[in-house]
C-alpha cells in the first residue's frame, strides 16, 4: 500500500511533531 | 498595574509573576491592559534561552491567535530574536540587523494616531 | 496464552487499562484487516476475519501538530494538489496527520452508512484515535466510518453509495 502514498513514512505509534523556529513564517527575508 | 494577562494566553505558556516560560512551538502571551490611541512603550528583560531558541516580541490586538507567534496574521506585530527579523502577517523583513538574545532589555514602543 | 496473559494483566491493572492492553493487542492482530481496491473509492481496508460489534480494529497512526500548524498544512497540501487530507482532528488543540507519515488506516474510506466508528482514546495522558467496529463486520466487507468533516462551500462528492448517502464529505 505504501506504492499508493509517495515517500510515505509508517509509523507504529503517533510521532510528535517538532515544529520549526519558521513554521508559521510565509516569507522570511 | 500592566501586568502579564493570567488569562489572555496560551494555556501551556507558565507565567510566575511578570515571566513568561515557553517551550517546543511559539505560543502567545498578552498583557493584561491594552492601548486605543497615542504612543505608548514597554520594556521587558529576555531574562535566558536555551540554545537554538528564539522569541518574538510586539504589539498584538486580542484577535490574534494565541497558539501562534506575534506577527503570524494582520492583527499583530512581531520582532524576533533570529536575525531581529520584523514579522507582520506572516512576512518577514530586514529590520534590526543582529537580533538580540538573552541579556538584552528589549523595548517596543507603538504610535497610534490621536484623532482617527 | 494470549487471552491468559491479558486475564492476568488485566486483573493486576485494573480495567481502566483494558484499553491500553486491547489498543497494544491491535499490533499483534493486524491480520484482521488488508488493503485493496475499494468500489467506494480508489483503496480501502476490508475485514480478513469476521468481527463483532465495538471490536477495537486499528488505530488511526499520523504526526501529531497543532490546529494552526495542521491549517497550514492543509493550505500548503492543497496548493500542492495533494489529494483529500488525511488529517484527523483529535481536539480544539491538535490534529492528527497521516499525509506522510502514520499507518494505512489513512486509507480507510468514509461512509454515510458506517460498520465501524472513530473514538478517540487518552491512554497514559496521551489521546489516540482508534477505529471500532459498530456492527458485526462480515469477512471481506470493506472497513468504513463516518469522516464528520466540517461543513465547508467548495464540496467533495461522496461516493459512499449507501442509501442513506448525503452526497458530500463536508
Amino acid at each position: 500500500w505504501s506504492a499508493f502514498a509517495p515517500e510515505f513514512q509508517e509509523l507504529e505509534e503517533n510521532e510528535k511533531y517538532v515544529e520549526k523556529e519558521g513554521e508559521f513564517d510565509m516569507e522570511d527575508e | 498595574t500592566v501586568k502579564v494577562s493570567s488569562n489572555d494566553r496560551a494555556f501551556q505558556l507558565t507565567v510566575s509573576g511578570q515571566t513568561i516560560t515557553g517551550m517546543e512551538g511559539y505560543a502567545m502571551a498578552r498583557a493584561s491592559h491594552g492601548v486605543a490611541k497615542g504612543t505608548w512603550y514597554f520594556e521587558v528583560n529576555f531574562d535566558e534561552q536555551p540554545d537554538e531558541s528564539q522569541i518574538r516580541i510586539g504589539w498584538s490586538q486580542s484577535h490574534a491567535a494565541l497558539q501562534a507567534c506575534v506577527g503570524y496574521s494582520k492583527f499583530s506585530y512581531g520582532w524576533r530574536s533570529k536575525h531581529g527579523t520584523k514579522f507582520h502577517e506572516a512576512k518577514g523583513k530586514k529590520y534590526h540587523f543582529g537580533g538580540f538574545k538573552q541579556g538584552d532589555v528589549l523595548g517596543c514602543l507603538i504610535h497610534l494616531p490621536v484623532d482617527a | 496464552d494470549m487471552r491468559m496473559l491479558q486475564r492476568r494483566l488485566l486483573t493486576s491493572l485494573g480495567d481502566t487499562n483494558n484499553d491500553f492492553f486491547k489498543i497494544n493487542m491491535l499490533k499483534a492482530r493486524k491480520k484482521m484487516i488488508k488493503f485493496a481496491r475499494s468500489r467506494i473509492h480508489g483503496y480501502g481496508l476490508y475485514a480478513m476475519e469476521t468481527i463483532a460489534q465495538d471490536e477495537m480494529i486499528i488505530e488511526y497512526i499520523g504526526q501529531k501538530i497543532r490546529s494552526l500548524v495542521a491549517d497550514e498544512r492543509e493550505k500548503a497540501y492543497e496548493r500542492r494538489g495533494i489529494g483529500s487530507s488525511y488529517l484527523f482532528r483529535i481536539d480544539e488543540h491538535s490534529v492528527i496527520d497521516a499525509t506522510k507519515r502514520g499507518n494505512f488506516a489513512r486509507f480507510i474510506n468514509h461512509s454515510c452508512q458506517p460498520n465501524c466508528y472513530a473514538k478517540v482514546l487518552t491512554i497514559e495522558g496521551e489521546k489516540r484515535i482508534v477505529i471500532y467496529s459498530r456492527s458485526i463486520i462480515n469477512k471481506g466487507e470493506e472497513i468504513t466510518y463516518d469522516y464528520k468533516f466540517p461543513i465547508e462551500d467548495d464540496k467533495i462528492d461522496c461516493l459512499c453509495g449507501a442509501k442513506a448517502c448525503r452526497g458530500y464529505l463536508n
